[in-house]
């Protein structure tokens, strides 16, 4: 190719010698061209130069030493959820995704059907997907929210079946929010017009991750290249006083207590699954 | 002897190992897992007289023996046959985590083309 160096010396036109006869910066200059043709064909555009704060989500490791057959060996940690084979068998790609925090906010919610009967604070979450290459067709997305078990002893009274249970709902965002210059009161908030995608009732005397199909509205960001207005999440408490309101699904830095390293891990995560055409799936391997 | 006709047999095209440790060439810093994969390598001598792609059948094999091996043609090389994938997690040019199957990453089988 007219811009990549060949880097194996042709029959008859460069003898190996003359490639040690270069000059340091030529020799420099040809690995760095070897090296972005390998990293071309990796589908890399440039060397990744992680930042310092780049996180590498448990769950994404775990996926992969279930996938490589990592996890069967002897004193690997356990691993705590199935491996999604369904998704991962129409996908030889997975990405995982944090929200920007920076633009996470707090907004009322209006939807027709649903009956209004308490205001949960319900958080927005946008995920900038843009570094899906074109080629890449998603099949199936998901979004995982970790809970925290509600420690009884310390919140008082110990709560019965009924008054532990909290209702998770995951909507797509169609229309979001006026901008605060001309939105309604109390700048930045303002009417969210939703779909609901995925709802859970759970009981928070368990520590887990749920996770919540959200194909749907990624697959109309991506495929169809409609408008990604994010994701919109409302837990509720399910009790007449929701004193545990707030206090079980970690969908925000302000409600964890945790330090931050934990928040980093526990953080709301989309996952997507894609295929480029290119190789197999990503179905479970035995260890080599 | 054994011993003579072992030594040429090593000389043979075959797949030898090779370990690709990521650290080695400096991509350790941005590739999660694995640190490193046997990737082999096929290396060796072909010996045949007759290259693959040209016409080996039987009939042609006779004829050629009759009328005497053409030593202009190529000799075969010794490639890969069978290749296979290995997964790897890795941060991309956006900071964000892929894992992602990448085919024709292990060499499985080598042969005489």
């Amino acid at each position: 190719e007219s811009n990549h160096a060949s880097l194996i010396p042709e029959e008859g036109k460069k003898k190996v010698p003359d490639l040690q006869g270069r000059s340091a910066a030529q020799s420099h200059e040809l690995l760095r061209d070897f090296e972005a043709t390998l990293l071309h064909m990796f589908g890399l555009q440039r060397r990744p130069r992680p930042s310092r704060s780049a996180t590498i989500p448990r769950y994404l490791l775990d996926l992969y030493r279930l996938q490589s057959g990592e996890a069967e060996d002897a004193g690997a940690p356990d691993i705590a959820f199935e491996y999604p084979e369904r998704s991962a068998s129409r996908a030889n790609t997975v990405r995982g995704f944090h929200h920007e925090e920076h633009m996470e906010k707090v907004t009322e919610k209006v939807t027709e059907k649903r009956p209004r009967h308490r205001e949960a604070p319900p958080l927005r979450f946008l995920f900038n997907l843009s570094s899906i290459p074109e080629d890449e067709l998603l099949s199936s997305a998901e979004l995982r929210l970790y809970r925290h078990q509600i420690d009884e002893a310390a919140g008082g009274a110990p709560s019965g079946q009924e008054e532990g249970l909290h209702r998770i709902n995951v909507y797509e965002v169609l229309k979001p929010p006026p901008p605060p210059a001309a939105g309604g009161p109390g700048g930045g908030s303002g009417q969210l017009i939703t779909r609901l995608l995925d709802t859970r009732v759970v009981h928070h005397n368990a520590s887990r991750w749920e996770s919540f199909d959200v194909s749907p509205a990624v697959l109309r960001w991506t495929l169809e290249r409609l408008p990604n207005h994010g994701l919109a999440v409302e837990v509720l408490h399910l009790n007449a006083t929701p004193r545990h309101q707030d206090k079980h699904v970690r969908v925000s830095r302000s409600l964890h207590q945790g330090a931050d390293e934990d928040w980093e891990q526990l953080r709301p995560l989309l996952v997507t699954f894609g295929h480029d055409g290119k190789g197999h799936p990503l179905t479970r391997r035995a260890k080599r | 002897s054994p011993k003579q006709r072992g030594r040429k047999r090593n000389r043979n095209c075959r797949r030898h190992a090779l370990y690709v440790d990521f650290s080695d060439v400096g991509w350790n810093d941005w590739i999660v897992a694995p640190p490193g994969y046997q990737a082999y390598y096929c290396h060796g001598e072909c010996p045949f007289p007759l290259a693959d792609h040209l016409n080996s059948t039987n009939h042609a094999i006779v004829q050629t023996l009759v009328n005497s091996v053409n030593t202009n043609i190529p000799k075969a090389c010794c490639v890969p046959t069978e290749l296979s994938a290995i997964s790897m997690l890795y941060l991309d040019e956006h900071d964000k985590v892929v894992l992602k199957n990448y085919q024709e990453m292990v060499v499985e089988g080598c042969g005489c083309r």
